[in-house]
């Protein structure tokens, strides 16, 4: 998996 | 963290910060929606469900926890405090915000990035978000004397969304792996709401004239 999948927007 | 995505996440402080100040100083809820208000909560409360269980950074938990107790309080003081809950403009505030909530959950099953309950739950604060300022811009059309406060409010809130596209397209150039088509499509569906807005709030601002939506 992507590291882009952890959601670390708000 | 690039300089778009926090100047976005800045603006998007500011607003919070106009709002109470517009709440916990003058007291005054005028021109504002609770109806937005309590959609923006639930936005965030079905967001940050992740919020204990996986830690990204201290900057982006102390973020969170402020979006959260920021919109649970605005409406709470909406709602039970007993000066600023009389100057809520109740009868001009009538977007049945109910029927918003449904279908963006539909839409959420349908597309997320994964089916589980955390991933149907983010798509579903992304969709709502972006619709979430509609009773707001209603509301802003039917009021004829609109304070600055809540104009700069609405401003800050449009120009974060704003902020955030210029954020993706940054990351998509020098992230290889970073592609949220959810958040993208929604946010500039989110953007594109404000356009109306912007332009009466500049033109506003450079006439120098008090700032009124036509209806």
């Amino acid at each position: 998996e992507p590291s882009s999948y952890d959601k670390d927007e708000l | 963290m690039n300089a778009f995505r926090l100047a976005g996440d800045m603006t998007h402080l500011l607003s919070v910060v106009v709002l109470l100040l517009k709440i916990h100083t003058i007291k005054s809820c005028a021109g504002i929606s609770l109806k937005t208000q309590e959609l923006y909560a639930l936005v965030f409360a079905a967001r940050y469900l992740d919020l204990f269980i996986h830690f990204i950074s201290l900057y982006n938990t102390v973020m969170k926890l402020v979006f959260l107790a920021s919109s649970f309080s605005i409406v709470w003081y909406m709602r039970r405090h007993k000066i600023v809950r009389r100057t809520y403009d109740k009868d001009h505030d009538t977007f049945r915000h109910h029927f918003l909530v449904l279908p963006c959950l539909a839409l959420a099953l349908l597309i997320n990035e994964r089916f589980t309950f955390r991933e149907v739950m983010w798509a579903f604060s992304i969709y709502l978000e972006a619709v979430a300022i509609l009773p707001q811009l209603v509301l802003l059309q039917r009021t004829r004397n609109i304070d600055n406060l809540t104009g700069q409010y609405v401003f800050f809130l449009g120009a974060y969304r704003v902020l955030y596209i210029l954020n993706w397209i940054y990351r998509y150039f020098t992230e290889p792996h970073f592609v949220h088509w959810i958040s993208w499509v929604a946010g500039i569906v989110q953007t594109l709401l404000y356009a109306d807005f912007f332009y009466y709030y500049i033109m506003s601002w450079k006439n120098n004239v008090k700032l009124e939506l036509p209806a």
